[in-house]
């Protein structure tokens, strides 16, 4: 399984739940490789792999460098992950002119040794993100529950139906995750509702609360498993991530 | 005065920012206009723009469209905005062929009959982006009190940069607006005390408090000062207005 944790819309928790998601996976004995292709580099800061210590990372990967070469430890039993190296910030127009330009990241997951790659997209529809579509098996979407995060759900929608009839004809919408719910904020119901009704059983039970001991986590370099596990966010994550094994043993 | 709200990390308020500040202006007695070229079409729906009533917008600007004809009153006196009609999420791949690609903005604007143009650009780097770059005059960026805030933010400043150097000499950081700031949380302090540290007079002094009413008046389509005047959040952005336009008159 090859899951793109996917949504233009911006601060929505893609790299809190790539990043938790991934070490939840690999604490029931996945092997779980995490990949970062954000130029932003979030999900490497997450698990505390600094800014000079980058250099060999996904952007080399697309460029040919072998995976092994890239892939690092993240001090996490069972989860490696390759870093967002400096260049990726330019490899859209690098890329431009390369020979299959957005099938290199497939390609070079090919034969990977490990039970589930998570991918950490950037917050746009770039040729990045569609190098993680490509290769992906499915989509995660996170949906924060405040206002304004419906607006441009279809755009991921449309984007997946593109490359699925194009370019991937196995991507498949995994489900749509609730995120930073509040239950203090009537939107966040509302939002819920709506997102609901549009998505029917693709939405996952499991809702992820407002917890700031989750930005407290990523501040320490840790999932928040291993910093708070029994904080409300913690607890969530763990119920996300049996969903997540359960519906991926499904047919 | 031509200010791009910009920051590629995602959902940090950029919106926010642009639609509550535009009003405030306005309200001033500024002749504003809010260009909206993000994809997603957030600052034309905090103005109650529906998406099918935005079919002449920034996409065709860029394609040469007068101006004027893709203005639009928002109800609010002293403030037009361009929506991001439909076409806006294609134009990465039709602009590359383009000549003076980078400039069609700009040479949009010239002569605008406007005080303050503000433009709201979409969490990313592309050629959108770029193109508000080369028009605008000064860049506002918000910066959430948030852990991982402040970790892509030399990709703004150097982006500004190479900006300034190459295709914009007047382009000038115009300053950071700390936005999302939680007193019951510490990492908030902690990013506001290295956002002044390491961005000195920059850091605008108003601080845009974490406050739900902001969402509200967005779900209701108007501006948090005509939704709920004396909401914390509204409480600021007329403060930040305020600077806006002292910083504004200082040479
Ligand atoms: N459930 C939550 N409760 C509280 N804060 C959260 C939650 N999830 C994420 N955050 C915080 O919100 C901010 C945005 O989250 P995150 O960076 O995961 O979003 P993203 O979608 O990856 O953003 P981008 O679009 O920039 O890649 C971060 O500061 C993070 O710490
Ligand atoms: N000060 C605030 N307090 C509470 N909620 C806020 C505040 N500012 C913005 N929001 C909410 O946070 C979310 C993100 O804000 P906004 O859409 O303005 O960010 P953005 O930077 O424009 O996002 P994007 O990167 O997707 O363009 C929205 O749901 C908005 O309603
Ligand atoms: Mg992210
Ligand atoms: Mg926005």
């Amino acid at each position: 399984m090859i899951l793109a944790i996917a949504n233009q819309k911006g601060g929505v928790g893609k790299t809190t739940t790539a990043t938790n998601l991934a070490a939840g996976l690999a604490a029931r004995g996945q092997r779980v490789l995490l990949i970062d292709i954000d130029p932003q580099g979030n999900a490497s800061t997450a698990f505390g792999i600094h800014r000079n210590e980058r250099s060999k990372g996904t952007y080399a990967v697309l460029l040919g460098t072998p995976l092994a070469q890239a892939t690092r430890p993240t001090g996490i039993k069972g989860l490696d992950m390759v870093p967002a190296d400096p260049d990726l910030a330019g490899a859209e127009i690098e890329l431009i002119n390369v020979e299959r330009r957005e099938f290199r990241l497939r390609e070079a997951l090919q034969d990977a040794p490990y039970d589930i790659i998570l991918i950490d997209l950037p917050p746009s529809l770039t040729l990045l993100t569609l190098n993680a579509l490509v290769a992906a098996t499915g989509v995660l979407v996170p949906l924060q529950c405040e206002f304004l995060a419906l607006e441009g759900i279809t755009q991921i929608t449309r984007t997946i139906e593109a490359i699925r009839r194009s370019l991937n004809p196995k991507l498949r919408l995994e489900g749509v995750v609730l995120t930073m719910y509040d239950r203090r904020n009537n939107l966040s119901e509302l939002v819920a509702a709506d997102a609901r009704t549009f998505f029917n059983a693709k939405v996952f039970e499991t809702v992820i609360p407002r917890s700031v001991r989750l930005s407290e986590a990523q501040s320490h370099g840790r999932p928040v498993r291993d910093y708070d596990p029994k904080s409300p966010g913690a607890v969530a994550y763990e119920a996300l991530v049996d969903e997540v094994l359960a519906r991926e043993t499904l047919p």
